[in-house]
């Protein structure tokens, strides 16, 4: 089903776009 | 009226919502007193955004508009202050809210503006992770905007 393949490659874009922003590190320089 | 900024707008309130705020925040017109979005800053780092900070912020303002304008050009100021001396990002290639706009006509573009630099204090505090994973909880829809509003935030900010 296409729109169940959509859905869940839009999970994981979003999933990827958090988790690798949850990687980053803080702002201030170190 | 731009619908994406309307969008923009509508979702980020939604996130702000998960900050279960004393001030009401369902619509634009209870953010314009800016008291929701002082004392979701001051969650988000009450060392920076301190309480007594927060207690020059008027929560009682009715529909005074030069009251309304204070709180929320204090809000401005101290979100860009927090960008450049506590995240060390500049800014400058964003674009600021009109929070004259904000007050006098309850503008969800502007409005929209601002609450997109405040999403970018969370998600880049020292508690980014409890921010990003409470992001994560949200429908999809919104998610997206954030997500959406995150990139164009970092796209304009240089170290």
């Amino acid at each position: 089903d296409p729109n169940i393949k959509g859905a869940a490659a839009n999970e994981g874009v979003l999933a990827n776009f958090f988790n690798s922003l949850l990687s980053k590190k803080t702002g201030a320089p170190g | 009226m731009d619908v994406n900024k309307t969008v923009l707008c509508e979702s980020l309130i939604i996130w702000l919502q998960t900050f279960n705020t004393a001030a009401p925040c369902t619509t634009v017109a209870d953010l314009t007193t800016g008291a929701a979005m002082a004392q979701a800053l001051h969650q988000i780092d009450p060392s920076w955004f301190s309480d007594s900070w927060l207690t020059r912020i008027k929560d009682d303002v009715g529909d005074n508009l030069r009251l309304k304008l204070n709180n929320l050009k204090k809000i401005l100021q101290m979100i860009v202050d927090y960008y450049n001396e506590v995240l060390n990002q500049q800014i400058s290639g964003f674009p600021m809210p009109d929070v004259v706009r904000v007050a006098e006509l309850s503008d969800p573009v502007e409005l929209g503006r601002l609450l997109q630099l405040l999403l970018g204090c969370a998600v880049n505090c020292d508690r980014k992770q409890e921010y990003i994973q409470i992001i994560m909880t949200l429908e999809e829809s919104v998610q997206h905007v954030v997500m959406t509003a995150i990139q164009e935030l970092m796209s304009k900010e240089s170290m």
